[in-house]
């Protein structure tokens, strides 16, 4: 079973066509695992990653260091995968 | 569960459950509910659709499937209400009764069941089949970048290892070309709806190139209808129109492929996002979504039985 432990989810909104293309172009660095839940469109438009706990620092330094804004829409993947389990449970058990 | 009345449609299910349910529901509405088998999966399960039929041979049908991409759960969730919905509404609603005294429903609640059974089991997060691919370590293809339908260009990956990975020829999934071959030789739907989560959008061809369909003007209209109806029930706000120009380039989907093959309304829904939970949403959120997506499902539905053609 694959876990999720630290893995969190930015929410990035880039500010222009160029910050779009950065955000591609960080999706095609396959050794960061980047799981695009909501891929970049155009400006203004949110586009959702999900983010391994090993990828954490070199993604946000990316964001950060090309000034495209994000914030952390899923603090802990795993938390929230478990909270879906005990709910599934739950209602089986009901 | 012995009968629909006790299933449970605000909790998520396992595949058992589901096709259990098929069942049921069957057997509640044997003048108007039947499951067909359009084939097999990967792992060999059973691919099943729901037929809504009140009689007549070969009539012109509406093509709805669900959870192509199984870790969308909402999508199979909102798949199961509106099926029950359908079947309950029939009689009774004026709109469901005109459609299915005419038209013929054919509906796939799980089209991807080796991804769904596998989200359950061993990585909830999973998006694509569950092929094996050789000569590389990384399992599956993304069946929404399967389609022959600009199969292949740059709006999807030819890296076995990326969610978008379009697979090694088009229709190499049994998955996708069950579907493909059920909807050609059946020769007559006029309406393929595929639904997907979470981003809010009702979008319709093309992905895979920049040109607009010929009635881009009337699907754009149907779109805009849809989204307003669907708005009037919780706010939910929906943006709508061609896939290249809301989204952004994608090769190999569902709906282009239809549109290509004679199916003039070919239509996809991204179900509702409250911005903080994606492919996790919560199950108390399984009865809005459905209920919010109903009128605009059925605005499409019949626009396709006023429009004949």
């Amino acid at each position: 079973e694959k876990l999720f432990m630290g893995d969190q989810v930015l929410r990035v909104t880039a500010g222009d066509e160029g910050q779009v293309t950065q955000l591609r172009v960080l999706g095609e660095q396959a050794e960061l695992q980047v799981d695009f839940w909501r891929h970049p469109t155009r400006p203004g438009h949110p586009a959702d990653l999900r983010v391994p706990f090993s990828s954490l620092p070199a993604v946000k330094t990316f964001l950060e260091s090309n000034n495209i804004s994000y914030s952390i829409m899923i603090e802990d993947v795993q938390e929230l995968l478990d909270e879906e389990r005990r709910t599934m449970v739950k209602s089986r058990r009901t | 569960e012995r009968s629909t009345s006790t299933f449970d449609f605000a909790s998520y299910h396992t595949i058992d459950e589901i096709y259990h349910w098929m069942d049921v529901l069957v057997g509640d509405h044997p003048n108007l509910v039947s499951k067909i088998q359009i084939g097999q999966s990967y792992e060999n399960r059973p691919l099943y659709v729901l037929k809504f039929s009140t009689g007549g041979s070969n009539r012109s049908a509406i093509w709805l499937d669900t959870g192509i991409h199984p870790r969308e759960w909402i999508t199979q969730a909102t798949g199961i209400w509106t099926a029950n919905k359908i079947a309950e509404e029939y009689g009774k609603d004026p709109s469901v009764t005109a459609i299915l005294d005419s038209m013929d429903i054919f509906f796939e609640i799980v089209t991807n069941p080796d991804g769904f059974v596998f989200t359950h089991s061993s990585d909830r997060l999973w998006r694509k089949t569950r092929s094996i691919n050789a000569g590389s370590p990384c399992i599956g293809v993304d069946p929404n970048r399967n389609w022959d339908a600009g199969f292949g260009g740059s709006g999807a990956s030819s890296d076995p290892c990326s969610e978008t990975y379009h697979g090694p020829y088009a229709h190499s999934e049994r998955e996708v070309k069950a579907i493909a071959d059920f909807i050609l030789g059946h020769g007559n739907v006029k309406s393929v709806i595929s639904i997907h989560s979470y981003s809010q959008m009702l979008l319709f061809p093309y992905g895979y190139k920049t040109a607009p369909v010929p009635n881009h003007q009337e699907m754009n209209e149907l779109a805009k209808k849809a989204v307003s109806d669907l708005a009037a029930v919780y706010g939910t706000k929906y943006t709508y129109g061609s896939i290249m120009d809301t989204i952004y380039a994608a090769d190999g989907i569902a709906v282009d492929w239809a549109y290509d093959n004679g199916v003039k309304y070919s239509f996809t829904f991204e179900l509702r996002d409250t911005g903080r939970y994606g492919f996790l949403l919560p199950s108390t959120q399984i009865i809005p979504t459905a209920t919010e997506t109903w009128p605009a499902l059925l605005d499409v539905m019949v626009h396709v039985l006023e429009h004949p053609y």
